[in-house]
């Protein structure tokens, strides 16, 4: 028997905009620790690694580990039927090949059950290891969201350059070249306002805009970002879920012509 | 995508 509570839906459904651009469909791998997707995009250029922990859950019930594929089309239509305010619970039996999803309004007077089938995918695992970065920024979601949705009117890639002093984007086209440097912050009053670098070795990155946009989507479920860079390795795209877990994107950085 | 390596090769499979 699975059982997994929210006592809001809002949190299931930015989760779901954050992976649904990207994915098709994800195994949801349930266990006692929590629930784990990990999924390379369509094109096998990005993958995404999100992390539910039990303990964040409002109730969680797993007695035997669970894969559970689904469409995310498909969860899309019913997390959709959900107010942003109603509590979701998520069930399965044991071997199930069906899903349900259950939504009750704060008063109780309106319960909704949606059942899914399940899929069965055939995603291999990777292993990712724990790494030291060589540059690791944090800084608002929304002005990450900004700054690539802004350099994607320009190129396809954006160049990121992270010293000690800022860091740097840049991007240039046929119309022109921008470049927004942003320098780290000393006492804001905001921890979320805050910009924080903490770097080894300076890094000169190049980055698909589209990808970095897509990953963009996970900006309303955290207000700060954490970008993870080495030379030659993928870019970690981070966004924390307050409580819960997090998202993560990795991106290899472009090879230059 | 050009110059973009496939993300499967950065990482081992488990």
């Amino acid at each position: 028997m699975f059982e997994a509570r929210l006592n809001n839906a809002t949190t299931l459904k930015k989760i779901l905009d954050a992976i649904k651009d990207l994915l098709n469909e994800g195994t949801f791998d349930c266990s006692d620790s929590g629930i784990q997707l990990q999924a390379m995009d369509n094109s096998h250029v990005s993958l995404v690694s999100l992390t539910l922990r039990s303990d964040g859950f409002d109730k969680f019930r797993c007695d035997r580990n669970l894969s559970m594929g689904m469409n995310l089309g498909s969860m899309a239509k019913i997390l959709k039927c959900a107010n942003n305010d109603d509590t979701v619970t998520i069930k399965a039996q044991d071997n199930a090949d069906t899903v349900t999803f259950m939504f009750e309004s704060q008063n109780q007077e309106k319960v909704s059950d949606y059942e899914m089938k399940l899929m069965n995918l055939d995603q291999e695992h990777l292993g990712i290891p724990e790494t030291d970065y060589s540059c690791v920024v944090r800084m608002p979601a929304m002005e990450f969201a900004r700054i690539c949705r802004d350099l994607a009117q320009f190129s396809e890639s954006v160049v990121i350059c992270c010293t000690k002093e800022g860091v740097k984007f840049s991007a240039s086209g046929d119309v022109g070249s921008a470049n927004v440097k942003l320098a780290q912050t000393f006492n804001v009053d905001k921890e979320e306002e805050a910009i924080v670098i903490e770097m080894q070795e300076p890094v000169v990155l190049t980055f698909a805009c589209r990808y970095l946009n897509a990953f963009t989507k996970a900006t309303p479920l955290s207000n700060q970002v954490q970008l993870s860079m080495s030379a030659d390795v993928p870019l970690v795209v981070e966004y924390r879920i307050a409580e819960l877990g997090h998202i993560r994107y990795y991106l290899a950085p472009k090879i230059e012509d | 995508t050009s110059g973009q390596k496939n993300i499967g090769s950065f990482f081992a499979p488990k």
